[in-house]
């Protein structure tokens, strides 16, 4: 008897990502990373878990991988804060949660999921998705602990308007001269 | 942005994706992770979806919800109804980046319209597969 089919695919990222820009060993670290967290969803998948479990288990893995932009490994705004976007849905039912513009929680894509199963609400922003979060007792860290240095220098970089090619998620060249052409080697999209 | 779709063996799939948004960004800017049909999109009936990208784009064009419309009242299976999306809607307004999708049927795809996006994926032999560019 066949077994029912499972799927499952991931992604960190893209842009115009240029082969050598990267020394070997960090291709090799990212590889690693993807694998990991490929890992984690597909072993939700073979015990006979759930899509919602096996998507949240893989970004919580990116989440807490510092070469991604999201979670530890966030962009800086501006302001030299970070502000978290996450969002998971249930194709079973349609339910869906939502947080933007989070500061505090461990891992987004868990407070998205909060919103999901314990709010009337589909999406919660700023101080008041903070503050729900805080209230449904998720982990909470600083917001400098999302901090990395590879970050901080794109940031700083991007503040004294030096554009040099990176890995970095950036502005596009959406605003015009704000911020730099996107076809340079090495941007990438947050 | 990272992101991740799944079918499980019940035939649901489901999506799911985060991001720190753009570098230096200004004003409380959101992008498309968080809404609902934009980034991030789920629907037994016809596919899971999460894209990466220049939000304010993937917004405009709704992608998530584009894409799953295309094969619920057009007919198009997922490959066809990624791609046109990716690479037409999206390409003609300017919007570079890419999505991962998988259906209930087991199809899973991966369309970007840009020269690399990080990824992993399962295939049909069940053998897991990573990949930059």
């Amino acid at each position: 008897m066949n077994k029912a089919p499972i799927a499952i695919a991931i992604h960190g990222g893209a842009g115009v990502l240029t082969p050598g820009l990267l020394p070997p060993q960090d291709e090799d670290a990212i590889h690693e990373a993807l694998r990991h967290a490929i890992d984690a969803g597909h072993q939700v998948l073979e015990a006979g878990g759930s899509s919602l479990d096996a998507v949240e288990s893989c970004v919580v893995a990116l989440e807490e991988c510092p070469w991604f932009n999201a979670g530890k490994g966030a962009v800086f705004t501006e302001d030299g804060t970070h502000e978290m976007d996450a969002a998971i849905m249930n194709g079973a039912d349609r339910s869906a949660g939502a947080i933007a513009g989070a500061h505090y929680i461990r891992n987004p894509i868990r407070g998205a999921r909060v919103v999901l199963e314990h709010s009337d609400h589909v999406m919660l922003a700023g101080e008041g998705a903070d503050r729900f979060l805080l209230e449904q007792d998720q982990p909470q860290v600083a917001n400098d602990w999302f901090d990395t240095e590879l970050r901080r220098r794109q940031w700083q970089d991007n503040r004294s308007g030096h554009k040099a090619p990176s890995l970095e998620p950036s502005h596009a060249n959406h605003h015009g001269g704000e911020t730099g052409g996107s076809e340079k080697p090495g941007h990438k999209f947050g | 942005t990272v992101g991740a779709v799944a079918l499980d063996s019940h035939g649901h799939v489901a999506s799911a994706t985060s991001t720190g948004g753009i570098t230096n960004k200004r004003f409380s800017r959101v992008g498309d992770t968080p809404l609902i049909g934009a980034g991030t999109w789920a629907d037994d009936r016809s596919a899971a979806i999460s894209a990466t990208g220049h939000g304010e784009y993937f917004i405009r064009a709704v992608v998530g919800h584009d894409i799953a419309a295309r094969m619920r009242f057009a007919g198009r299976d997922l490959a066809t109804a990624c791609d046109e999306v990716v690479h037409q809607e999206l390409k003609a307004l300017g919007g570079q980046g890419g999505v991962i999708a998988v259906s209930p049927d087991g199809d899973t795809r991966l369309s970007f319209n840009t020269p690399g996006m990080y990824r992993a994926w399962r295939d049909d032999e069940g053998q897991l597969h990573t990949a930059i560019y």
